[in-house]
């Protein structure tokens, strides 16, 4: 399910990315879709939720999420938040070794840049269910840095090491 | 005065968010 939201107000900047891994999953993966979102609105509201323009944001966002569960009455990933993490997990550490092994095996690509960076964006949705295990840290900022690091190498013509 | 009646409404719309997303993710 397309999202047509208005657009992220300034102060919210911080949350386009997750947003943008929501749109690129619709179609693809609800649960993945609906989890960005909702850690999106999440992290809106602790930002700013008293200007005019992010209380609109967030509203149509909370809209989109309401809308969202009822037309995936059957799946379970979003109606139950354990499994939906369970669900986040996998998702985003089979992204991670996908991406993992690719560079281990010099293999260097956009592809692997962009498992990395949305690997990266996932580990952070996690925080939706509580703190993040050690694990899970560790990974979330290597996926983070591989990606930065691949991206640069790619641009400049580099070797990544 | 208004001020009072905008700033009661902005809060109330402000704790509506935060309880419309606690319903969702109990529902």
């Amino acid at each position: 399910m397309a999202a047509k939201l208005p657009p992220v107000p300034p102060t919210l900047r911080s949350v386009q990315h997750y947003l943008k891994t929501a749109t690129e999953h619709d179609g693809r993966d609800a649960a993945v879709s609906y989890y960005c979102r909702l850690y999106a609105v999440q992290k809106s509201l602790q930002i700013d939720k008293k200007s005019p323009d992010a209380v609109k944001f967030i509203t149509t966002l909370m809209d989109h999420l309401e809308q969202a569960k009822k037309q995936n009455a059957d799946n379970e990933a979003i109606h139950t938040e354990t499994i939906g993490h369970a669900h986040i997990e996998q998702y985003a550490l089979k992204l991670f070794l996908y991406a993992d092994n690719e560079d281990r095996s010099s293999r260097f690509g956009k592809n692997v840049v962009k498992s990395f960076y949305t690997a990266g964006m996932l580990f952070d949705v996690l925080e939706t269910f509580g703190e993040l295990n050690d694990d899970i840290e560790k990974n979330r900022k290597y996926a983070k840095w591989k990606a930065t690091y691949i991206h640069k190498c790619i641009k400049e013509g580099l070797q990544p090491q | 005065s208004n001020t009072v009646g905008q700033s009661t409404a902005a809060s109330a719309e402000q704790d509506d968010l935060t309880s419309r997303l606690a319903r969702l993710r109990q529902q």
